[in-house]
C-alpha cells in the first residue's frame, strides 16, 4: 500500500 | 505603517500565481526586513514558504511588524486590475482591517487604487528545520515543468531516482509508462540551461503528481528550479527571486 504522509509529520509548529 | 512598492506589478502577480492554486488563505508577515508567508494545502501534504527580501522592492518601509491575512482568490482578482508594467504599492497601517493596492502608470499619469479586506486566519507556523539532503539538483525550470506535465498524464505518482551521474523520472500507470533520463552538464554559453547535480547518497523517491503539478506553477518566477531530495524528509523545490524565494516542501509517498 503506498501512503502519502502529511507535512506535519516532519515539521512541527513553532 | 507598511509601504511596499514593486517596480512592476507583474512580479507580485507571478509570485501569487505561483501558489494561489494550492493554498487559499495566507498570512503575509510584513517585517522591517521584508515579507514572509507560509501555508499548507488542504490535504496538509504540501507546504509553501515565501520570502520576499527588501531588494525585490523599488522601496520598502515597515515601521512595525504587521500580519496581512489574505484570501489569494480575492487578491488575484485585484491584481488582474493592474497592468503588468504599473508600479504596485501595498499600503497598510499598523492594525489594518484592509490593505491598499495602488497601481501607478507613471507614463500616462494613471492611478488605480483598490482596497482588499483582510481576514483573521488562524494558521500555525511550522518550523522548517535545516535538513541535510542526500541530493541537490539545479535544472532549467521549463524543462522540469515539461517532465512533470508529461509524466503526470501517465500516473498519479512520479518516481525520481538519482544516482551518481543520472537523474531519472519515471511514471507507470494504467495506460502505459514513461521515463526521462537526464545527465548533469554545464552549458558555458547559457549557464541557466545547465543541469547541476550534487549527490551524497542515491535517492529513489515517489511523489504525488498532483502536488508536482502545483509546484511547477512557480516556474514563471525563475529560469531554474532547485530540487533537494532526502530519503527521510520532505523534498524541497525552490524558485529563487532576485531577493528571496518561493519554496515548496513535499513529503514523498512511502511503500508499506
Amino acid at each position: 500500500m503506498v501512503g502519502q504522509p502529511t507535512i506535519s509529520r516532519f515539521f512541527k509548529p513553532v | 505603517m507598511l509601504e511596499a512598492k514593486f517596480e512592476e506589478a507583474s512580479l507580485f502577480k507571478r509570485i501569487i500565481d505561483g501558489f494561489k492554486d494550492c493554498v487559499q488563505l495566507v498570512n503575509f508577515q510584513c517585517k522591517e526586513d521584508g515579507i514572509i508567508a507560509q501555508a499548507v494545502d488542504d490535504s496538509r501534504v504540501l507546504l509553501v514558504s515565501l520570502e520576499i527580501g527588501i531588494e525585490a522592492f523599488q522601496n520598502y518601509r515597515c515601521d512595525h511588524p504587521v500580519t496581512l491575512g489574505i484570501d489569494l482568490t480575492s487578491l488575484s482578482k485585484i491584481l488582474r486590475c493592474g497592468n503588468n508594467t504599473d508600479n504596485l504599492t501595498l499600503i497598510a497601517d499598523d492594525t489594518p482591517d484592509s490593505v491598499l493596492l495602488l497601481f501607478e502608470d507613471t507614463k500616462k499619469d494613471r492611478i488605480a487604487e483598490y482596497s482588499l479586506k483582510l481576514m483573521d486566519i488562524d494558521a500555525e507556523f511550522l518550523k522548517i528545520e535545516d535538513l541535510a539532503y542526500d541530493c541537490t539538483l539545479k535544472m532549467p525550470s521549463p524543462e522540469f515543468s515539461k517532465i512533470v506535465r508529461d509524466l503526470s498524464q501517465l500516473s498519479d505518482s512520479i518516481n525520481i531516482m538519482i544516482t551518481k551521474e543520472t537523474i531519472k523520472f519515471v511514471a507507470d500507470g494504467d495506460i502505459g509508462s514513461g521515463s526521462v533520463i537526464l545527465k548533469p552538464f554545464v552549458n558555458m554559453d547559457k549557464p541557466q540551461e545547465s543541469i547541476n547535480l550534487n549527490m551524497d547518497q542515491p535517492v529513489d523517491l515517489t511523489f504525488g503528481s498532483k502536488y508536482l503539478l502545483d509546484i511547477v506553477k512557480g516556474s514563471a518566477l525563475s529560469d531554474n528550479v532547485g530540487v533537494r531530495l532526502s530519503s527521510e524528509a520532505p523534498a524541497l523545490f525552490q524558485f529563487d527571486l532576485k531577493s528571496g524565494y518561493l519554496q515548496f516542501f513535499l513529503a514523498p509517498k512511502f511503500n508499506d
